[in-house]
């Protein structure tokens, strides 16, 4: 999996 | 998503509305660097290369639309609008942006999460970011006569980092598995390096005089 958890913020 | 990141978030928004407003009502663009609004629009575009590939909300996907159309647009108005860019400061505006823009190149692919393309270019826009201020704060420096809405631009573009890391921290203590260095020694070091500044800005909020670093 490509999304790491830092990555829903802006 | 917390209150403190979404106040993060506000913050950032708010910061770019103000400079639009400064661009778009006065028609001038002094004492903003290009160099600085350059490199922002570089880190939201190395930053947001998933933006089509990986759904997150219609938030983020709103937001991310919204950060790089007015980044984009402010580099646009203070190189082409033949009115606004008669104001920008081109003479003192001199930094070396490019000399930012390796480094961190390099150091995104020495030290990331992951050696993917993605994620060594959202790393590089972490470190660019992190620095991409200094030519705003150079020729903050040498203008002599700083208008309110430039203060304040400056003043909320160094908050919602500040906002953000209470959240770093918030989200630290909620989530499981939520750590995350580079972003967080990234986001410190953009902070402290408005030190200085909100220094002298708290100062002169409380002397309720006009701010202006030292030389």
């Amino acid at each position: 999996e490509e999304n790491t958890s830092h990555h829903d913020e802006l | 998503m917390n209150i403190l990141r979404l106040a993060g978030d506000m913050t950032h928004l708010i910061s770019v509305i103000v400079l639009l407003l400064k661009i778009h009502s006065i028609k001038s663009c002094a004492g903003i660097s290009l160099k600085t609004q350059e490199l922002y629009a570089l880190v939201f575009v190395s930053r947001y290369l998933n933006i089509f590939t990986d759904f997150i909300s219609l938030y983020n996907t709103i937001m991310k639309l919204i950060f790089l159309g007015t980044s984009f647009s402010i580099v646009w108005y203070m190189r082409y609008h033949k009115i606004v860019r008669r104001s920008y400061d081109k003479d003192q505006d001199t930094f070396r942006h490019y000399f930012l823009v390796l480094p961190c190149l390099i150091l995104a692919l020495l030290i990331n999460e992951r050696f993917t393309f993605k994620e060594i270019m959202w790393t590089f826009s972490l470190y660019l970011e992190a620095v991409a201020i200094l030519p705003q704060l150079v020729l903050l420096q040498r203008t002599k006569n700083t208008d309110n809405l430039t203060v304040q631009y400056i003043f909320l573009l160094g908050a919602y980092r500040a906002l953000y890391i209470l959240n770093w921290i918030y989200r630290y203590f909620t989530e499981p598995d939520y750590l995350h260095w580079i972003t967080w020694i990234s986001g410190l070091v953009q902070t402290i390096l408005y030190g200085d500044f909100f220094y002298y800005y708290f100062l002169s909020w409380k002397n309720n005089v006009k701010l202006q670093l030292p030389a």
